[in-house]
């Protein structure tokens, strides 16, 4: 896999994807959709798409791609080699999400949550893919959230393919196996050579699986967080282990409220105007307040 | 000038942290 | 320790290398309110500096490495000294008599008044708002109110022609807080110009002298 576009530039999302197999834009094909990296609080979150024709299913399941929780992390990364080889029926694509993009999407002031951001990923990638050419007639989709309405709102923007939400569905349909193990692969790839864009000195790379109960990436966490900036970017600020560590030990930032009802403070004018003029604080002219500009009286 | 109040004053590595982008 | 971030005319650059005291900055008295406010000395010319200060919520500083709350940004502006002069020049007037300047400008609150006496061409200046005298080679002074407004007065013309220079909108008041001083509206009249000048001026003399100056 490729990452040189993520390595340049891991603040946003990257997406990646194998050549389109020629025999998927004839033949009618099955798509797996599957997610690896959603419960770590560092590094990104890789959705990943697999597809075949449907009468070369059983080839890939004679790949061996079983339930990928079962594999470790080299039988993943050689089954994937495998999978390369053999690419002339198996196609795949990767949407990369770094921390930072997951960070922002459910921290900006219109929330966007997890769910809603992996929902629209999937979909990205299914469009892709008929971007592509691939003749999908068949999506299995391991389910985030409720599988109902999840399946319901697939079907409804894909009307022309047959859409599976199911749990567990990486254990159920080999094609959303393969699709985890694609996601996998790139995750532990791109975790191993995460490029942290803040030029961190005593930088150790010991942040173990990066789930909030690994003892390891709690070690790592505490020591890694910085009063002003919080974290480096490789850790997902929206993540309650993060937030929990910056309440204590991080410095408190205020930002502009959105505009409530009266701005408070500003009383109302007619406070300055009451009978006796010596209530009245010395107002700067209108020029000045025009711009924020007042005598300083100390420094 | 940051659109926001750090509430200390105390050194930082901004350096490290902080790309100021045009 | 606490930083602080100015923006100073370029002329006081070196200033405060020719002399470690080069800069000053003393609290000296607001004509307008008989508070302190602070000011800014210029030791090598000398000349005296007002300091305004840009204050905003939700701001702070990073200064090379290290981050300052409050995000004040100091102005030091030239200033007339002849309008804190001025503030001691009335108050003595009550005496009624001519008097030296340095019995004029004394200020136990503010005992840094005294570097305004420092200030080159004070007499040349004095003569826009005082009747003076002088006795064997000493110089007295007396605060003349009509020479005064008229001084002023041509302050106010300064003003009003700096204000068109500048396309300050001097009509109804900004609502939006990002004015944009390039939208003059023509619909300002001269009388909209000299008030605002006279409000302006107003910021740096007494409210007395300020009503008496509207009058005039």
């Amino acid at each position: 896999m490729d990452f040189r576009e993520l390595e340049r530039d891991n603040m946003g999302r990257c997406r990646l994807n194998s050549p389109v197999p020629a025999v998927c834009r004839k033949e009618p094909c099955v798509l797996g959709v599957d997610e690896a990296g959603r419960g770590p609080v560092l590094g990104p979150m890789v959705y990943a798409i697999c597809y075949c024709p449907l009468s070369r299913l059983a080839d890939l399941e004679a790949l061996k791609v079983a339930d990928s929780k079962t594999l470790s992390e080299s039988e993943r990364d050689r089954l994937f080699a495998k999978m390369e080889e053999d690419g002339d029926f198996v196609g795949w694509a990767l949407d990369v999400l770094s921390p930072n993009l997951i960070s922002t999407s459910m921290l900006g002031r219109v929330k966007y949550n997890l769910n809603s951001l992996s929902h629209d990923t999937a979909v990205g990638l299914v469009q892709h893919a008929l971007d592509q050419g691939v003749k999908v007639v068949q999506v299995f989709v391991d389910t985030v959230g409720l599988p109902e309405t999840y399946q319901e709102r697939l079907q409804q923007r894909f009307p022309s393919i047959e859409v599976t939400v199911k749990a567990k569905a990486d254990a159920l349909y080999p094609v959303v196996s393969a699709a985890s193990i694609c996601a996998k692969v790139a995750r532990d790839q791109a975790v191993k050579n995460w490029q942290f864009v803040e030029k961190l000195q005593d930088l150790d790379t010991n942040y173990g699986s990066g789930y909030p109960n690994d003892p390891k990436t709690k070690v790592w966490l505490r020591k890694h967080v910085e009063p002003v900036f919080g974290f480096p970017q490789f850790v997902r600020f929206s993540w309650r282990t993060a937030q929990s560590i910056l309440e204590k030990e991080a410095e408190s930032i205020l930002w502009e409220d959105l505009p409530t009802g009266d701005q408070e403070g500003l009383g109302r004018i007619t406070s300055y105007f009451n009978e006796s003029p010596r209530n009245c604080p010395h107002l700067p002219h209108r020029y000045f307040q025009e711009r924020g500009l007042e005598s300083a009286t100390t420094l | 000038l940051l659109p926001c109040e750090v509430r200390v004053n105390r050194p930082a590595p901004v350096a490290r942290f902080f790309t100021p982008a045009i | 320790a606490r930083q602080h971030v100015f923006l100073l005319p370029e002329c006081l650059k070196d200033a405060s290398k020719k002399m470690t005291s080069g800069l000053m900055f003393v609290k000296l008295v607001r004509p307008c309110s008989g508070e302190g406010a602070l000011y800014l000395f210029n030791m090598c010319l000398p000349q005296l500096f007002e300091i305004k200060v840009f204050k905003e919520k939700h701001h702070s500083w990073f200064i090379n490495q290290s981050v300052q709350s409050g995000g004040l940004l100091h102005f030091a502006t030239p200033m007339d000294p002849l309008f804190l002069l001025l503030h001691y020049l009335i108050k003595a007037d009550k005496e009624g008599k001519f008097q030296p300047l340095d019995q004029v400008v004394v200020d136990d609150m503010f005992p840094n008044c005294i570097l305004l006496l420092k200030l080159p061409e004070l007499e040349k200046l004095l003569r826009h708002v005082t009747e003076e005298k002088e006795i064997g080679k000493k110089k007295y002074y007396k605060y003349s109110k009509e020479k005064t407004l008229k001084w002023l007065g041509k302050k106010v013309n300064q003003t009003v022609a700096a204000l068109k220079t500048n396309n300050i909108n001097v009509g109804a008041r900004v609502q939006s807080a990002a004015f944009f001083p390039g939208h003059q509206i023509s619909s300002d009249k001269e009388e909209d110009y000299i008030r605002y000048a006279h409000g302006l001026i107003s910021d740096y003399i007494s409210k007395e002298l300020s009503d008496d100056l509207s009058k005039y």
